[in-house]
């Protein structure tokens, strides 16, 4: 669909991107933990765009199986949830990938 | 009001009361931290609640000054979030609590 061609040319064009809610405090600590680090991130908050929005996130979950939020891609991959990239920073593990994504 | 009564009969009423929403990782980790505590906890899900949900959270926050979720409250007393409730977790300072609200 257009959407799903939407979302898969965002996530290949930006090294990072956060699919995010404004109120929400797990994409608040999403977006603070790459805003740290310094990586370029797109973010693109679902309750900022009207009906769009709730579409868009229909997509997310048809293409990742995730109908949560926040919602995180770098390099093109998708990455998970909160506490998905949490874990991964604590393994020491995000810096490389946000590096070879050419976020930092 | 008849709400605000309402509020103050249940937080004086039950010793730990979170008004929490189902869907918000937030209220799920002060929900969770309170059940691994073993503290007898009674918690109102505001998005269950169709208008009157609305409705109590604009009361809380006239009580409070607080709008968001997860609104805690232990003995009576407004303790206010999730970071708040895990501060004082964290302090050492939340068994006590606990203990003397009645709660474990
Ligand atoms: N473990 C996930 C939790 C994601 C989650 O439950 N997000 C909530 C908001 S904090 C959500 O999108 N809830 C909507 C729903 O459950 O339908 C993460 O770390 O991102
Ligand atoms: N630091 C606060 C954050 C509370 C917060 O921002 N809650 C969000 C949901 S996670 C909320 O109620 N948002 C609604 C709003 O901001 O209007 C806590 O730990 O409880
Ligand atoms: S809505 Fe509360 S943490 Fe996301």
């Amino acid at each position: 669909s257009g959407l799903e061609d939407t979302v898969k040319k965002t996530i290949v064009d930006n090294p990072v991107v956060v699919y995010s809610k404004t109120w929400c405090s797990y994409s608040s600590e999403v977006k603070s933990l790459f805003k740290r680090l310094g990586a370029e991130t797109l973010v693109i908050e679902l309750d900022q765009l009207g009906s769009q929005g709730a579409q868009l996130q229909k997509t997310l979950e048809s293409l990742t199986g995730q109908h949560t939020v926040p919602n995180v891609f770098i390099g093109g991959k998708h990455i998970g949830g909160c506490t998905d990239t949490v874990k991964l920073y604590q393994k020491g593990e995000l810096e490389s990938l946000l590096s070879q994504a050419g976020a930092t």
